[in-house]
């Protein structure tokens, strides 16, 4: 997404 | 998402909560340590900011509008609110020692040099030692109520269940995360001689009670 790579977990 | 995850955040909200009704039901935030509340609260801010620019999931956006709300409901109730049960003089930890070496760090060691991911990455290495605070004060108070043993316990599982979460997605997603998983590690090795003690006295009716 537009702001880098997501992170999944909580 | 798999078993050890799901247990995890639920064992997580079940910490929340327990703290919360320790709060609302005895009105007095006595024996906990509002600058590490102060530091969860500071976790899920920087770790939360894409809540608005990043949907994974449901139940992901509920949780973190969870963990967010409760977290500052919480420093808001013992500050303000129940600002006299507050205990300064145990609650004496210097949360600087805390927040400056993990900001530094994050600089350091970080997947990618972006806004986002250094906040992420400060609030993965903060969180490892939020609870020093916490655990300092019940040193120093040489006891902690049973509920907030029940409390840390929630508190002190959660990341642990999360280092099965992190095997399991080894192996069966081949995904890992070692920032996550070295600070996972690190923050649920530092509950290992409190959970000795629950598993040892409170468990058994007795009271927390530190060796003086």
């Amino acid at each position: 997404n537009i702001f880098g790579d997501s992170h999944d977990e909580l | 998402m798999n078993i050890f995850r799901l247990a995890g955040d639920l064992s997580h909200l079940a910490a929340i909560i327990i703290l919360l009704i320790k709060i609302w039901k005895t009105r007095s935030c006595a024996g906990i340590s509002g600058r590490s509340q102060v530091l969860f609260a500071i976790v899920f801010i920087t770790r939360y900011l894409d809540l608005f620019t990043n949907f994974i999931s449901a139940y992901n956006t509920a949780m973190k509008v969870f963990f967010l709300g409760s977290s500052i409901g919480t420093v808001y109730l013992m500050y303000l609110k129940f600002k006299a049960t507050y205990d300064h003089n145990h609650d004496t930890f210097r949360i600087e020692f805390l927040l400056l070496p993990t900001a530094l760090l994050s600089l350091v060691l970080n997947h990618e040099f972006s806004v986002m991911e250094i906040l992420w990455t400060f609030s993965i290495y903060l969180e490892s030692v939020a609870i020093l605070p916490q655990l300092f004060m019940v040193s120093k108070t040489g006891e902690a109520e049973s509920i907030t043993s029940h409390y840390l316990f929630a508190l002190g599982s959660y990341r642990g269940l999360y280092i099965l979460n992190w095997i399991y997605r080894y192996y069966f997603e081949g995904f890992y995360d070692i920032i996550a998983i070295v600070a996972g590690c690190v923050q649920t090795i530092l509950y290992c001689d409190f959970f000795y003690l629950y598993i040892t006295k409170v468990l058994k009716g007795k009271k927390l009670q530190l060796p003086a």
